[in-house]
């Protein structure tokens, strides 16, 4: 049962590592910010289609909620060697 | 599948495994992992013997933190396991998260060491993660009702992929430990010592009832209630989930979410500002929150103001606006005042007086959105509450998109 989540902040860095782990996002700084968010967008895209959310690239609730569900720790993108 | 699809190129797989957690008894954490692997030998030819000392194909192990691979675990919650596709060394090797909480059964207050350890011996056996909803290997952990736990049809297809079915004659469970069935339930908090109805009626496994179909037209429920938002149905120990962040109806069981609670209940609603549900059987009844159940309960329903020749009740809905409950039992409703908890004068009233045109008795209802749903047999009547006038009759599953 869902409970709405509060920290802006402290989920992106949440959502990053979770992206990080399991999606194979890199998160490799380059001068434009815009870009970097664009890399993180894609992943969660990724995310997104894979668990049949509305894919949106956007960190919405319901994409967090997925997020800090308890998991499996294997990677769900073929990227896993 | 993985990259390069990895498989163990024989039939005979080994396992050891390396550690317990102090959680279980070993002998618990033997069976589950037993009963793990039987799981995938029972579709596929594939057979798995435990072996004491040296390596074997699978290495079955508890660690928390850095466990000197390149995944180390994050502590309670998060990640619970992970394995590694077939291969030597730590290919096939199972690791599990010492900082969690393992059980033997489903409950709240820790991870079901089967149901992980089935997720992760599909990994080992070559499986990646499925997007399949339901599946086991589905990535987020799901508490679901192990004891006559089955494989999801997306599961055996990717393993059959993989090895085929079984041979006729291979379809036992593994050398090395016949599986047992659970034989003791243990509630995930031991109801209190008044009520003579602690232990649950479902100890012994027999055949459920199976779950009626979500547009049967004689579909009728035991009770329903809303939940933070969500709205659920109950019928026997099944519960339909309509929540508003998913589109299609989710299929539980009571036991998924309170597995002390005992199935087929009477009645049940929600008082959403205290975040507490009541749920009514016989002549008792329970409050939860989210999955907890408070402590002292069960109660008895006199408690409420029952006299004592009410035995059940059928139904219960609540007004937010007026903090009143109503309790409809056989041809009569009562009123109950949520801020002074207790009955108001003058009832028990006839429902035919109040509610025309409602039939009787009244198996579910439910409040939401100003209106009352009153449930009897496979109709439902929306009712305006301030009114108390019929608005229309429904049929009962038409929450379902039928």
């Amino acid at each position: 049962f869902p409970v709405a989540p509060e920290k802006e902040k402290e989920d992106l860095q949440f959502a990053k590592k979770y992206l990080e782990s399991f999606y194979d996002f890199k998160e490799e700084k380059t001068l434009f910010r815009a870009k970097d968010l664009n890399q993180m967008s894609d992943k969660i895209r990724e995310m997104q289609s894979f668990f049949g959310l509305e894919v949106t690239g956007e960190l919405n609730h319901k994409t967090l909620d997925i997020m800090k569900q308890p998991r499996c720790g294997v990677p769900d993108v073929r990227s896993y060697s | 599948t993985f990259p390069h699809t990895p498989t163990w190129k024989k039939e005979d797989v080994t396992y050891r495994i390396l550690n317990y957690t102090p959680d279980m008894l070993q002998a618990d954490v033997e069976e589950a992992i037993a009963r793990a692997f039987q799981l995938w030998s029972s579709v596929t030819p594939l057979r798995f013997t435990r072996v004491y000392n040296g390596q074997a194909d699978i290495m079955i192990s508890f660690a928390s933190g850095f466990h000197n691979d390149f995944y180390s675990f994050d502590g309670p919650g998060g990640t619970l396991a992970h394995a590694y596709a077939p291969g030597s060394g730590i290919g096939g090797d199972a690791h599990f998260d010492e900082d969690e909480n393992w059980t033997k059964f489903t409950t709240y207050s820790g991870y079901n060491l089967f149901l992980v350890a089935a997720h992760e011996l599909g990994h080992s056996l070559g499986l990646s993660h499925s997007n399949v909803f339901g599946a086991l290997m589905y990535p987020t952990y799901m508490p679901v009702d192990t004891r006559d736990y089955q494989l999801h049809q997306d599961d055996i297809d990717g393993i059959q992929a993989l090895y085929g079915p079984p041979k006729e004659s291979s379809a036992l469970p593994t050398k090395a430990f016949p599986p047992q069935e659970p034989t003791e339930m243990i509630p995930a908090e031991a109801p209190t010592e008044t009520s003579p109805r602690e232990e649950p009626t479902e100890t012994t496994p027999s055949k459920p009832p199976q779950r009626p179909d979500d547009c049967d037209p004689h579909l009728t429920f035991d009770a329903i209630t809303t939940l933070r938002g969500e709205t659920l149905f109950f019928k026997d120990r099944y519960v339909w989930r309509k929540s508003p962040y998913f589109s299609e109806i989710e299929h539980d069981t009571i036991f998924s979410f309170w597995p002390s609670l005992i199935a087929g209940f009477d009645a049940a609603y929600e008082v959403d500002n205290k975040d507490r549900v009541l749920f009514f059987k016989d002549d008792q009844y329970w409050a939860v929150s989210g999955y907890s159940i408070e402590s002292g309960f069960p109660r008895p329903i006199q408690n409420l103001g029952f006299p004592t020749s009410v035995r059940k009740i059928d139904a219960a809905a609540h007004d937010q606006n007026t903090k009143r409950t109503y309790f409809f039992v056989g041809n009569k409703y009562w009123s109950f005042n949520e801020n002074t908890q207790s009955m108001e004068r003058g009832y028990p009233r006839k429902i035919a007086a109040d509610f025309q045109g409602i039939s009787h008795p009244v198996n579910a209802a439910l409040q939401k959105n100003g209106y009352f749903y009153i449930f009897h047999g496979s109709n439902q009547y929306e009712v305006d509450i301030k009114k108390k006038k019929l608005i229309r009759i429904m049929k009962s599953n038409s929450w379902f998109d039928c």
